[in-house]
């Protein structure tokens, strides 16, 4: 199966 | 302090209407530049990036940074009580604890005015790459909603394919599979109903389906939409208007 990933995991924090 | 006169309501009842249900609480943060908003929706799956120009208001005056922390859900009930072809203004102090809205009809010399409390609200800015996107695919706005409420009625997942011959959506479920194929097309008379794709490379990801139906609520925005990807990161799905956007980014499903 896939597993849905988040935003945090690609941008981070200014 | 803010002052920022708009000349037709609907634009703005539009972008609320677009971002409300995703992200419930944000902050405008309006600067010299424009109004914009960057926010994650409750599960950090998505992001909601808009953007209003100063150039798109008339007159705008913002000399210093103010984040107008609102509840969309309040903002939605009193822009109902704008019509669509009203003026609005919107002020705000610079350390405001609520926006002013005046909405203006010149035909019937009608002026109302609401305000509406603001909230802190403590929201953590993300820098978002600059991506050179392997793929980028250009579609009518009303395709777009179609493709992604009917694949959604099979499965939570949608996986997209980007070739150079056009696009694939397709899903699998319990009840069965389906799949809907763009071919790449110019439309001479009507370029808005043009399916379009720039590929540097050939591009499948695999998305929720759920996040997809609610960025299509900002389908009013504009006739043509735009879906950017790349491998193993977030797609980027745009509605362009006049004097500004509504940008979604949405994380992937990848193996486990």
């Amino acid at each position: 199966g896939k597993q849905q990933t988040t935003i945090s995991s690609f941008f981070t924090p200014k | 302090m803010l002052e920022a006169r708009i000349e037709q309501a609907s634009v703005l009842k539009r972008v609320i209407e677009a971002i409300k249900d995703l992200v419930p609480d944000c902050n405008f943060d309006c600067n010299d530049t424009g109004i914009a908003l960057q926010a994650m929706d409750n599960s950090h799956v998505a992001l909601v990036a808009m953007l209003l120009r100063a150039d798109g208001f008339s007159p705008y005056r913002c000399d210093r940074n103010i984040a107008l922390g609102i509840n969309l859900n309040s903002l939605t009930k009193v822009l109902r009580c704008a019509q669509n072809e009203d003026m609005i203004t919107l002020k705000a102090d610079d350390a405001p604890d609520s926006l002013n809205l005046v909405f203006e009809n010149t035909e019937n010399e009608r002026i109302s005015e609401y305000d509406i409390k603001l909230m802190d609200i403590d929201q953590e800015h993300l820098g978002i790459p600059d991506t050179e996107y392997s793929a980028s695919i250009t579609l009518p706005t009303a395709e777009f909603q179609r493709i992604c409420r009917d694949l959604s009625q099979l499965s939570e997942s949608v996986a997209i394919e980007a070739t150079k011959e056009g696009v694939k959506f397709s899903c699998s479920g319990d009840i069965g599979n389906g799949s809907v194929t763009l071919r790449t097309h110019q439309n001479v008379d009507k370029p808005e109903l043009s399916t379009k794709v720039d590929l540097t490379e050939p591009v499948n990801l695999t998305f929720s389906l759920k996040y997809l139906v609610n960025f299509c609520k900002a389908s009013s925005l504009s006739q043509t939409v735009t879906l950017s990807l790349s491998n193993e990161v977030p797609l980027l799905v745009e509605y362009k208007m006049d004097n500004g956007y509504v940008r979604f980014y949405l994380a992937p499903k990848i193996d486990e």
